[in-house]
């Protein structure tokens, strides 16, 4: 995180805030909504409070404004620069500009006000942009679907305030560190020659160009499923990409989510509703098969005849010996297959059903 | 220095510019440069935005800096005025 210089910050804790014109693009109790939910994020995990004011002076005074509107920092027409806000202090400190020639949404599409009004709302604090790609305070606009402070936002709004009166101290997700040895994988796919490993909301990705790992927001390619994936697989004879979460699945062509997803693994797979998620997946080019984990059995799925083989579910100890009775994410590359449980990793060659390596989860990120 | 700005067209160099402009303090330091001086400042300032968003530090404008000028962003400069 980083403070803005000179350490600016409010020196009383209960803040006042005014909303003094609406924008068009929403209704009015959604804007209210959903500037109260940004202001919440920053009171839940410090001691500041804010109370909302309907005239005079605020603290915060929030507006949606066009082009130059007389504070020497205009906008310049849609895309580009969506907003802004002013550090801690009187008279324009503290208040937050919404360009009013943006879209303003409250759902994934451009632009969620939430996202940014929370993030505005950092700078109001006394926080200048981070560079940590999942912070809140990340200058670019990448909207994952939901809101949330990161530890980095966090601490460093704890920096500034201290902490909050809550007895639990609330924790925020982490950016992953790719040569953390305790790092797990939520799923982990092929895609056109290359893999993705993904985990909460980012994604890794190797690819011989570049000696370092690729560490970004999965929304920067699917903001539709942009977290909490739990098992991915390429179907590459369709150049498809399908990701599973819960009892829904996506499937992606390169950047694009096609259209009528999501479906559910019921109806498209033939998998009974006692079947709550799928914990990986992975299609076995020679064969057609793409085999489904989910909890201590698998699936064999017959990706032209389009159905599940029978004689399935089989108990994944039986027909992978010696990777244990759990996966969490697979992926083929040269034939074999590379399950990963935990922070363990087993290579495993479905011919002779053997086990020919066992390595650490995040042995493919040159550490 | 020339080849930071000769490589890419028209209006990217305007728009790298007032990007480095509006979030890196370019030429609010440098007021009434010479151009070579006003091209090293670019080059620097490159690198600064290269660096605070994890790119490759090269000082050029290259194709992955230019996407990232162009992505929706935050009005606030990135470095201290």
């Amino acid at each position: 995180f980083v403070l803005t210089e000179g350490n600016p910050r409010w020196e009383h804790t209960n803040l006042t805030y005014r909303i003094e014109n609406y924008t068009p693009d929403l209704p009015r109790a959604v804007v209210d909504h959903t500037i109260e939910k940004a202001f919440q994020l920053w009171s839940n995990v410090s001691p500041l409070t804010f109370t909302k004011v309907f005239k005079g002076q605020a603290d915060i005074m929030i507006s949606f404004v066009w082009r130059d509107h007389g504070d020497n920092s205009p906008f310049y027409g849609p895309g580009g620069n969506l907003a802004h806000a002013f550090q801690p202090g009187p008279g324009i400190g503290g208040d937050v500009h919404f360009d009013e020639e943006e879209r303003w949404t409250n759902d994934f599409t451009d632009y969620n006000l939430y996202h940014v009004a929370a993030h505005e709302l950092g700078h109001s604090l006394g926080l200048s942009h981070s560079s940590y790609i999942g912070s809140l305070m990340y200058p670019t606009y990448i909207f994952s679907g939901d809101v949330q402070l990161f530890q980095d936002d966090i601490d460093g709004i704890q920096a500034i305030y201290g902490p909050s009166k809550n007895p639990i101290q609330p924790i925020g997700p982490q950016t992953p560190r790719v040569c953390d040895s305790k790092l797990t994988f939520d799923a982990i796919t092929t895609l056109r020659g290359e893999v993705m490993f993904f985990k909460d909301r980012f994604y890794m990705r190797v690819n011989s160009f570049y000696p370092e790992t690729e560490l970004d927001l999965i929304a920067v390619f699917w903001p539709v499923v942009a977290n909490g994936l739990e098992a991915a697989y390429e179907f590459a004879e369709r150049d498809e990409v399908r990701l599973f979460k819960g009892h829904k699945y996506w499937a992606v062509r390169g950047y694009d989510v096609l259209p009528g997803y999501p479906r559910d693994i019921y109806r498209s797979f033939g998998f009974p509703r006692s079947v709550k998620n799928i914990d990986a997946a992975v299609f076995e080019e020679d064969t057609g098969k793409t085999y489904f984990f989910v909890g201590n059995k698998y699936w064999r799925y017959d990706e032209y005849k389009r159905s599940m083989d029978a004689g399935y579910p089989k108990l994944i100890a039986d027909g992978f010996p010696g990777i244990g009775n759990k996966v969490d994410a697979v992926f083929q590359k040269d034939g074999f297959f590379h399950f990963f449980h935990k922070t363990r990793q087993y290579k495993f060659d479905p011919k002779t059903k053997r086990i020919l390596t066992l390595q650490k989860a995040n042995s493919w990120f040159n550490c | 220095f020339p080849a930071a700005t000769s490589e890419i067209q028209g209006q990217d160099v305007e728009m790298v510019k007032k990007y480095l402009e509006n979030y890196y303090n370019l030429n609010s330091d440098e007021k009434k440069t010479k151009k070579t001086r006003e091209n090293i400042a670019m080059v620097e300032k490159l690198k600064q935005m290269q660096k605070f968003f994890g790119l490759k530090v090269t000082g050029k404008p290259n194709a992955e800096t230019l996407n990232v000028m162009k992505q929706a962003r935050c009005g606030v400069p990135d470095v201290a005025e």
